[in-house]
């Protein structure tokens, strides 16, 4: 299932990349 | 802690932004629920960014929003 990965993790540090496109 | 100001987003583009207030989110959040701090930061981060920005100088929307996200993330895992 896709949703197992939701919600995607914000590590500090690292370009988020969750939501590209907002 | 990570310091933020509305003028440093109002300077940045619409990714920086989102970037700059995940930082920030993470920093609080991680003081009250360190193990899911990444998690809540990525699920509020779906928030519009003006929302976002509200919430800056609202800590007691942040607040809300946090243990709103948590409920969430609860049932969601459950």
């Amino acid at each position: 299932s896709s949703s197992v990965n939701w919600p995607p993790e914000f590590r500090p540090g690292e370009p988020w990349k969750g939501y590209p496109n907002i | 802690k990570v310091s933020l100001t509305a003028s440093m987003l109002a300077s940045a583009s619409p990714q920086a932004q989102k970037q700059m207030l995940g930082e920030w989110l993470f920093s609080l959040i991680q003081t009250m629920h360190p193990a899911l701090a990444g998690k809540i930061t990525g699920m509020l981060l779906e928030i519009d960014t003006l929302e976002l920005r509200h919430m800056l100088e609202s800590p007691e929307c942040l607040h809300t929003k946090v243990d709103e996200a948590i409920a969430v993330l609860q049932a969601h895992q459950a």
